[in-house]
């Protein structure tokens, strides 16, 4: 299974179109592995851990807020298959 | 469960026991509800649509889908809780029964079942199909990318590495092409309505093309009662418009086809939640996301059928 350990999901609050293309610019670098979750503003983005200090980086160079909208994506998705274990069972 | 009153709607579901669900309401309710196959997947497994149907013959029809994306799991959840409330609602609210005395229902919950089953086995975050891809070794293709609506164009992808990727060609993909000759063999949907989540939207043609959809008035009107209708319940917020205007240009996707094949009623939904958890919203938002969306989608089945075209 894979494992999201470490993988974060920035919220990223674009102030106009200009950083909003700024920040779709990392879309097509496929080796940051990014996996957008929500396109219209503010954007949500699922970010491994090992592209995080770069998109961190990136995002302040350029003045974008952000922020960790999820810190663990790992114990959120172990607590919901804890969760359907507990109500099958 | 052992029938559909004991199914457990609070809770997230496999994909054999969402099937399971579906034999025992037809095995119920034999005078109502039918299975049909109308196609395999990628990886072979069944495409499975229920028709809910008071009888008459290629009656006018609704058709709603969940699950194209296969980690949106409230969706699919949802698509459960429409089945059952479609069949306990008969005979007792009057809107829906008049709807259903006059035309058919079709509901295929899982669109999209090998990603679905990948989202339990191994990936939880997948969204495409489990195509393997000639020439790369990433696997699948965005099946809102593959309708032959502006195929190809801006707001999808020729990478295969991609989350947007739009496969080789219009509906390349079994699970796309199964639907197209299905709405196109049946002939007489008057409305398709996609669900997905999450983003709290109500969407309109057309994500291709900033051309507004020569209906767009009626369209947003409907839009408009359909959300105040969803929020009159919990006061949850949804925006509505065209896709290109209110997210963003997406092309190839399943209601710019539809709509351009001449099915006026073509909407998707973007269901809860406001972003706290995205993907992973947790499982006792299920009911709550379904009921309000059901009042939405009994507006839009409504008009269609008090507006014959």
């Amino acid at each position: 299974k894979e494992n999201f350990h470490g993988h974060q999901v920035f919220r990223i609050v674009p102030k106009d179109d200009v950083q909003l293309a700024l920040v779709r610019v990392m879309e097509d670098i496929l080796d940051l592995e990014l996996d957008f979750w929500r396109w219209v503003m503010p954007v949500d983005v699922r970010v491994p851990s090992h592209s995080l200090q770069v998109v961190k980086s990136y995002l302040e160079s350029h003045s974008i807020k952000y922020f960790a909208m999820i810190k663990d994506l790992q114990a959120l998705l172990d607590e919901e298959r804890r969760q359907m274990k507990s109500v099958a069972a | 469960a052992g029938n559909t009153d004991s199914f457990d709607y609070t809770n997230y579901h496999t994909l054999s026991e969402i099937y399971s669900f579906q034999d025992m309401l037809v095995a119920e309710n034999p005078k109502l509800v039918s299975k049909t196959v109308i196609g395999q997947s990628f990886e072979g497994r069944p495409l499975n649509v229920l028709k809910f149907s008071t009888g008459g013959s290629n009656r006018p029809a609704i058709w709603i889908d969940t699950g194209i994306h296969a980690r949106e799991w409230v969706t699919q959840a949802s698509g459960i809780v429409f089945a059952q409330k479609i069949v306990t609602e008969y005979g007792t609210d009057s809107a829906l029964t008049e709807i259903l005395n006059g035309m058919d229902i079709f509901l295929e919950m899982v669109v999209n079942p090998d990603g679905y089953h990948f989202t339990h086995t191994n990936n939880r975050m997948w969204r495409k199909n489990r195509k393997q891809n000639q020439d790369s070794s990433c696997v699948g293709v965005d099946l809102n990318r593959n309708w032959n609506a502006g195929f190809g164009g801006r707001g999808s992808s020729n990478n295969p590495c991609t989350e947007i990727y739009h496969g080789t060609r219009a509906h390349s993909e079994p699970e796309v092409e199964s639907i197209v000759k299905f709405v196109e063999s049946h002939g007489n949907i008057k409305a398709f309505i996609s669900i997905h989540s999450y983003s709290q939207m109500l969407l309109y043609p057309y994500g291709y093309t900033r051309k507004p959809a020569k209906d767009q008035a009626e369209l947003d009107q409907v839009a408009q009662k359909a959300v105040t209708a969803l929020a009159s319940l919990y006061g949850t917020s949804f925006r509505y418009g065209s896709i290109i205007k209110t997210i963003y240009q997406s092309s190839g996707g399943s209601i710019d086809w539809t709509y351009n094949r001449g099915i006026k009623y073509s909407y998707t939904f973007e269901l809860r939640d406001t972003g706290h958890f995205g993907f992973i919203l947790p499982a006792n938002q299920i009911v709550p996301t379904a009921n309000e969306t059901w009042l939405a989608l009994k507006v839009i089945m409504d008009h269609t059928f008090k507006n014959p075209y």
